[in-house]
């Protein structure tokens, strides 16, 4: 009943949904405008050949600073929306550790073009296949796969908004220890995500979206991946691997 | 967890930029 009535739950609501939204905009790294005007700028075939010649470290390397980029926009992200920054210190970190990567995987799918399966990657659209060298196509698929499944449901701009924060505040994570405070703020949340679906009659988005399950295989993919590059180059992941990526993975 | 995760605590400290 919180959307029928203007109570001070619903007022409340409101203002946080409003927050969430504007966390967002300020941290989405890529306007969706610009990734959509640019989605046919795909790489040439000698460009693709040109990152598959490249050595596997360089490619990793090139990888992890993207990733780490895109962290950094989904820490100020964290540090925008209402109530995080309230959550001790401990929490805030378990809950970046645990979700950041997982957000910038949801966030993938704006910069994903599944009509010819390409993603935005150092300035053009890229295929799997300009990934090669990295030496874990599996992953790579895996990751693909979810992008275009998410692409299927059609996000506006506001639902990955707020999908995004319930990606990252989940008061499952283990090792938190207020899980009360967090569950609360998840709870809002999530009354937030779903006031807004109701609002814009997609109700029917909540039974489509991706389980906890397949973004939490995704990542610890990520991270045996990581683990098998780091066996066959030792060094190469302390030498020239961002630390912020080091710290969150190695 | 701090100890373990400078950089993260150094982001979450530093205001927003």
């Amino acid at each position: 009943g919180l959307l029928e009535s203007p109570t001070s739950a619903g007022v409340e609501i409101e203002h946080l949904t409003q927050n969430v939204l504007k966390s967002y905009r300020e941290t989405c790294q890529l306007r969706a405008e610009d990734l959509q005007l640019r989605r046919w700028d795909t790489f040439s075939r000698e460009e693709v050949c040109a990152y598959q010649r490249k050595p596997m470290e360089e490619m990793w390397q090139r990888c992890a600073g993207r990733i780490t980029e895109a962290i950094q926009y989904v820490v100020e992200f964290a540090k925008r929306l209402r109530g995080f920054m309230d959550l001790c210190q401990n929490d805030q970190i378990v809950l970046l550790k645990a979700g950041a990567m997982e957000v910038v995987l949801v966030r993938m799918c704006r910069a994903f073009n599944a009509d010819n399966r390409t993603v935005f990657f150092e300035g053009k659209y890229a295929g799997a296949e300009l990934f090669r060298s990295l030496g874990c196509h599996e992953l790579i698929s895996s990751i693909f796969d979810f992008a275009q499944s998410l692409c299927a449901l059609h996000f506006s701009e506001s639902e990955v908004a707020l999908f995004s924060a319930l990606v990252l505040v989940n008061a499952n994570r283990p090792w938190l220890q207020d899980q009360a405070k967090v569950a609360r703020l998840q709870g809002h949340l999530d009354v937030a995500f779903r006031v807004l679906l109701r609002r814009t009659r997609r109700e029917g988005l909540l039974a489509r979206l991706p389980p906890p399950g397949r973004l939490r295989a995704l990542c610890s993919q990520h991270v045996e991946q990581l683990q098998a590059f780091r066996r066959l180059h030792p060094g190469v992941l302390h030498a020239a691997f961002p630390p912020l990526y080091r710290e969150l993975f190695a | 967890l701090q100890e373990k995760h400078r950089i993260l605590h150094k982001l979450l400290q530093n205001g927003n930029s």
